[in-house]
């Protein structure tokens, strides 16, 4: 099972087009494994970006050189994930199964 | 189903095991339809709703295309029963089963809900292999209407790989085949999240639909309805102006085929959570969609073509 322990979810929102340029270009940086939850699309709107751990620094690097400013949206996904399947085992008072 | 927990999310064999159950209760509704099967060979399912009549004119409604987006077929699921438990009360939902019949498939996507489910939370696509070196195709990008224009990838390890040939994903070739074999729906509402958008075609070009203003105007009553609830906010408007560029996309075809009433929804997350969306927000999602469908679905029946 893929594990998400420290990936995180960046949100980007690109308020020039140099800006919305830069993160376009971000989906074709395979090597960074990004996992584009929102792609660009429009100027002052979210983009969101889930990012393994190993591509964190880099890409923060990479968008502070570049004056573009993000927020974490999720600090760690593997947490969110927990708890939702604590969440549906909890939930799981089971239909009887055809 | 009156027990069952539609505020958590549920897997594979309990949402088929209600499907089965709700089947079970509403007999004289509800019937359950195999419309092919996934490449894993898992069973498509599709609910269909009918107060009876053959071939009568029908709404499709799908959730669960991408199999991570959690909240649409948990949505699916609360909406097969509110169907069920509104078809004799709720004058509109009565009206329009007077009329038409009702498809939806909750998990269009199974293989990769399983695949949610068990080894990767975050797989979007399906679990085809074209290619030696990744798996699954994007079946939003699969479809005839734009086929491998920008907007979709040619690459297998993309999200947004659009695959070998138009309807290579046989949960693509099955829709395809069951519309065109019905030959007479009316609606079609594809189901996604997240970021609060109602869309209508096109995604594949710029130029507008010719039932442009007509499109614009639904979606500007449905979104008002859904916002009415609780407040979430949407935006609407054709793909390609609202969000971007993307080719071979679901309700672009079927706009083709002559299905005039096309829409996609792009579900809620309001807050920090995409596509982790807590389940204490199923219900008030689905409710709020609800609103929104029903704007959709008065809109058809009221106004036959």
């Amino acid at each position: 099972t893929e594990t998400f322990v420290g990936h995180q979810v960046l949100r980007v929102v690109p308020t020039t087009d140099e800006e919305l340029q830069k993160v376009q270009e971000l989906q074709d940086l395979e090597n960074l494994q990004l996992d584009f939850w929102v792609a660009p699309h429009g100027l002052g709107k979210p983009v969101d970006i889930r990012v393994p751990f190993a591509s964190l620094q880099p890409l923060k690097v990479h968008l502070e050189s570049n004056g573009i400013s993000y927020s974490i949206m999720i600090e760690d996904v593997q947490t969110l994930v927990d708890h939702e399947k604590m969440e549906m085992l909890r939930g799981r008072r089971g239909l009887p199964l055809s | 189903t009156d027990a069952f927990d539609y505020s958590t999310y549920h897997n594979l064999d309990e949402i088929n095991a209600f499907i089965d159950l709700l089947v079970a209760e509403n007999s004289n509704l509800v019937s359950k339809l195999e419309i092919g099967r996934s490449t894993e060979n898992r069973p498509l399912y599709v609910l269909k709703f009918s107060k009876g009549g053959t071939n009568r004119p029908a709404i499709w409604i799908d959730t669960g295309i991408h199999s991570r987006e959690w909240v649409t077929q948990a949505s699916g699921v609360w909406f097969a029963k509110k169907i069920v438990q509104d078809h004799e009360n709720n004058e509109g939902l009565a009206s329009i089963l007077d009329k038409m019949d009702i498809f939806l498939e909750i998990v269009t996507n199974p293989d990769g809900f399983v695949f949610t489910h068990t080894q990767n939370r975050m797989w979007r696509k399906t679990r085809s292999k074209h290619s030696s070196i990744c798996v699954g195709v994007d079946p939003n990008r699969n479809w005839d209407a734009g086929f491998g224009a920008s907007g979709a990838s040619s690459n297998p390890c993309s999200e947004t790989y659009h695959g070998p040939y138009p309807n290579s994903e046989p949960e693509v070739k099955a829709i395809v085949d069951f519309v065109k074999s019905h030959g007479n729906i009316k609606a079609f509402i594809s189901i996604h999240s997240y970021s609060q958008l109602l869309l209508y075609p096109y995604g594949y070009t710029t130029t507008p639909v010719p039932d442009q203003k007509e499109l614009h105007e639904i979606s500007e009553r449905a979104v008002a309805a859904l916002t009415s609830l609780y407040g979430t906010k949407y935006e609407y408007g054709s793909i390609i102006t609202t969000i971007y560029k993307a080719s071979g996309a679901t309700v672009d075809w079927t706009y083709d085929q002559g299905i005039k009433y096309s829409f996609t929804f792009e579900l809620r997350d309001t807050g920090r959570y995409g596509f982790l969306l807590p389940a204490k927000q199923i219900i008030p999602t689905a409710e709020e969609t609800w609103e929104a469908l029903m704007v959709i679905m008065q809109h058809a029946a009221d106004h036959p073509y």
